[in-house]
C-alpha cells in the first residue's frame, strides 16, 4: 500500500 | 487599530470557502504589508498559506501588527451573511477579543454588523524553502477540479507524471482505472484555457485525492491553477487571487505531502 507522509516532515518550524 | 475594507467582498467569501473545510482554526497575521495565514490541516498532511496584499484592499490601516486567531467555520458562517456584491470591512481594535465585520450593500442604505470572537491559538509556523521545482504546470482551474473529482470515483490516490510536454493524472481502484492526459496547448486565444508545462526532469509522484479535492474549492478564485512538483517534496497547488480589474491581490497556496510506496 501507499504510505501518506506528513507535511511537517518536509517543512521545519520557523 | 486594524481596519481593512474590500469593495469586492466576494473575494473574502471565496477565500473562506477555499480553506474552511481544511483548517478549523487559524490566525490571520495582519501587518502593514497585508493579511496572511498559514495553517496545517488537523492530520498534518497538507498546509495552506494565504496572502492578501495591503494594496489590494480599498482601504487598509494597520497601526501595529496584530494576530487574529479565529474559528474559520465561524468566520465562514458570518461571511455567508454578506451578499456577493457587498463591501466588507474588517475591524479590530488593539488588544480586543473580537473582530467586527461590516457588510454594506451596493446602492442601498442597508448595513449589517457582525462580531466574531477571537481566540488565542498556538500557531506553529513552518518555514517553506523557496526552491525551484522540476515541473511547473499551469492549467485551467476548472479542468483540475474536474480531474480530481472524476478520479476520486476510481481511487483514493492520483499518480501525477510528467514527461516531455504532457502531464498525466492516473488513479486505480477496485472497479478499474482511469487516466487523464493533458498536453501543452499552442498559444491559446484565451490564456485562461491554456495548459503550459515547464519541465526540468521527468517526475512521477502520488497524492491523496481527498486533499486535492479540498484544494479545488479555491477554483472560483482564479481561472488558472499552478502545480509545482519535484521528486520527494510536497506538491504546491497555487491559485492567484485577482480582483475584477485583474490586479494581483495575493494567493492561496496549498502544499501536500506525497504518498510513497511502502
Amino acid at each position: 500500500g501507499n504510505k501518506q507522509l506528513k507535511i511537517d516532515c518536509f517543512f521545519k518550524r520557523a | 487599530m486594524f481596519e481593512a475594507k474590500l469593495i469586492q467582498g466576494a473575494i473574502l467569501k471565496k477565500i473562506l470557502d477555499a480553506i474552511k473545510d481544511l483548517v478549523n482554526e487559524a490566525s490571520w497575521d495582519c501587518s502593514s504589508q497585508g493579511m496572511s495565514l498559514q495553517a496545517m490541516d488537523t492530520s498534518h498532511v497538507s498546509l495552506v498559506a494565504v496572502q492578501m496584499k495591503a494594496d489590494g484592499f480599498d482601504k487598509y490601516r494597520c497601526d501595529r501588527s496584530v494576530t487574529l486567531g479565529m474559528n474559520l467555520s465561524s468566520l465562514s458562517k458570518i461571511l455567508k451573511c454578506a451578499g456577493n456584491d457587498d463591501t466588507i470591512t474588517l475591524k479590530a481594535p488593539d488588544d480586543g477579543d473580537k473582530i467586527t465585520l461590516v457588510f454594506e450593500a451596493k446602492n442601498e442604505s442597508e448595513t449589517s454588523e457582525y462580531e466574531v470572537k477571537l481566540m488565542n491559538l498556538d500557531s506553529e509556523y513552518l518555514g517553506i524553502p523557496d526552491t525551484p521545482y522540476s515541473v511547473n504546470v499551469k492549467m485551467p482551474s476548472h479542468k483540475f477540479q474536474r480531474i480530481c473529482r472524476d478520479l476520486q470515483q476510481i481511487g483514493d490516490a492520483v499518480t501525477i507524471s510528467c514527461a516531455k510536454d504532457s502531464i498525466r493524472f492516473a488513479a486505480k481502484g477496485d472497479l478499474g482505472s482511469g487516466t487523464v492526459n493533458l498536453c501543452q496547448t499552442a498559444s491559446a486565444d484565451k490564456p485562461e484555457d491554456s495548459v503550459s508545462i515547464s519541465m526540468q526532469e521527468p517526475i512521477i509522484q502520488s497524492f491523496a485525492l481527498k486533499y486535492l479535492n479540498h484544494f479545488a474549492k479555491a477554483t472560483p478564485l482564479s481561472p488558472q491553477v499552478s502545480l509545482s512538483l519535484s521528486p520527494d517534496v510536497p506538491l504546491v497547488v497555487e491559485y492567484s487571487i485577482t480582483d475584477d480589474d485583474g490586479s494581483d491581490f495575493g494567493y492561496i497556496r496549498y502544499y501536500l505531502a506525497p504518498k510513497i510506496d511502502e
